[in-house]
């Protein structure tokens, strides 16, 4: 593994996104780890629609809340292609799912594993150099007032509550930390990013940890 | 949800830097260590903020075992 690694390096990350009052980061990590999967496969990089996820995948709660394992599963055992961002625009509140014909072109999933990987980071770099980015889910309680910065500091890895996408990873400097891409907008943080330390699963980012297979 | 009143976002506000100057007081000297302060959401209380924010849903997840491949679900 190289000591430093991000995939937004190889262009295959999509801008950071704002969920705006919307209680929807379950949906915005899902549909950005999509993106890039598409993208790390060869096809163009392009915003895929959280709407479609919010308003359709029946097993969430839409901009009140949901379960990435849930839209995952959602997306896999029904075959759902998501459409792109600008057939199905985000609106930042929950509504009535609209259904497209199978000619309609769209991005669907493979597969997908969720595994906990606390105490073993380095073994979740090699899962991020080998399928893309990931999701995660962290306690974010603190990423309230971030500016920017390593994450080391008063955020356990208590209670998981904001999904994240985990886009890379730098170990050259004196301490390791995971690039994390939030969906808060590209103010917060550094460009939209946060940095959480590597090791002692700092925040419980390697907790709950997803990746898709397209 | 809702007008909040402007005294609601004072008192936020006001707890917020609070909360700033305590957190960022542990280790000043740690470099690269993470900096907070005044952002878009510092007009909110922390209920407030988790409760608009922070709506993502756990299960238990798998241990992951590098011994075996990771279970990829219906993937030939």
């Amino acid at each position: 593994l190289p000591l430093r690694f991000d995939w937004r390096d190889k262009q295959v990350v999509t801008q950071v996104r704002n969920q705006q009052t919307c209680g929807g980061c379950w949906a915005f990590s899902v549909v950005g780890v999509v993106e890039s999967a598409y993208a790390i496969k060869g096809k163009p990089l392009e915003d895929l629609s959280v709407q479609q996820v919010i308003d359709c995948s029946y097993n969430n709660y839409g901009c009140n809340g949901g379960s990435t394992l849930n839209a995952l599963n959602w997306l896999n055992k029904t075959q759902v292609k998501l459409v792109r961002d600008s057939e199905y625009p985000f609106k930042a509140q929950s509504g009535l799912c609209h259904y497209f014909s199978d000619t309609q072109s769209g991005f669907s999933i493979k597969g997908y594993s969720a595994h906990d990987f606390s105490d073993q980071e380095d073994e979740m770099a090699k899962a991020l150099f080998t399928f893309g980015p990931l999701v995660g889910i962290v306690d974010a309680v603190s990423w309230q007032d971030y500016l920017g910065g390593i994450i080391q500091h008063h955020c356990s890895s208590g209670e998981a509550n904001h999904a994240v996408i985990i886009t890379g990873f730098d170990k050259t400097g004196s301490t390791p930390y995971w690039i994390v891409r939030n969906s808060w907008g590209s103010s917060w943080g550094v460009d939209g990013y946060a940095y959480v330390k590597m090791g002692g699963n700092i925040c419980g980012i390697a907790d709950f940890v997803s990746a898709v297979f397209v | 949800t809702g007008p909040r009143s402007r005294e609601q976002q004072a008192a936020a506000f006001r707890e917020s830097l609070n909360r700033h100057r305590y957190l960022n007081s542990f280790f000043p000297s740690e470099n690269s260590t993470a900096i907070y302060g005044i952002n878009q959401f510092s007009y909110l209380f922390p209920a407030e903020f988790k409760a608009t924010y922070l709506r993502s849903k756990t299960s238990r997840f798998p241990k992951y075992s590098a011994a075996v491949q990771m279970s990829i679900s219906n993937v030939s």
